[in-house]
């Protein structure tokens, strides 16, 4: 499951960043 | 050589949209009749039908009326950035697009692609396209997630 992955591995790496994007509010600048 | 890199894997990301338009190579996307579909399901409010209707695609090998329709996507992509995202992109070089026209430039194309996956990525659905994403070869998620982050770097708010 790529969403719990931790942050060291390339899948883990993409894991994070995809999943801190979809938790990103939307229009929300940051 | 990423750049090139870029434009291939944005290209793979695109056809996760299935747009009733061939969308397998760089010629096929200079017309920009495939790349307005996609916005059209991006947010079809704002790319509306009625402009999808002004986007020409009968343009065959004709450069002029290609420029005419890349021009019509790339400001009313601009504009999304501006009035519905909220995040102005002028530091973000904007592709050249008689380079894309005339001779289907990657480079060029890969700049284009570029935006409208920030579009994607930041619009209402946004969610729906970052778990497609997620789902492509992990090869292209690395250049994806690359193209997003340099994206952002050169957002204003």
């Amino acid at each position: 499951d790529p969403t719990v992955k931790g942050g060291q591995t390339s899948e883990g790496v993409l894991a994070n960043f995809f999943n801190s994007l979809l938790s990103k509010k939307t229009g929300s600048p940051g | 050589a990423s750049k090139a890199v870029l434009c291939e894997s944005l290209l793979v990301w695109l056809q996760t949209f299935n747009t009733p338009s061939p969308c397998r190579t760089v010629e096929d996307l200079t017309s920009g009749v495939a790349v307005s579909q996609a916005l059209h399901q991006i947010d079809p409010v704002w790319f509306s039908e009625n402009w999808l209707g002004r986007i020409k695609d009968d343009v065959t090998d004709n450069w002029r009326l290609k420029m005419n329709n890349l021009k019509k996507i790339l400001q009313m992509v601009v504009d999304y950035y501006n009035e519905v995202l909220m995040q102005q992109i002028s530091d973000f070089p904007l592709p050249d697009l008689a380079l894309l026209a005339e001779r289907s430039d990657p480079v060029e194309l890969g700049r284009l692609l570029q935006l409208i996956l920030g579009c994607a990525v930041k619009c209402e659905r946004k969610q729906e396209y970052i778990k497609i994403i997620m789902t492509l070869e992990e090869s292209v998620q690395h250049v994806v997630m690359t193209a997003i982050q340099e994206l952002m770097s050169k957002e204003n708010i």
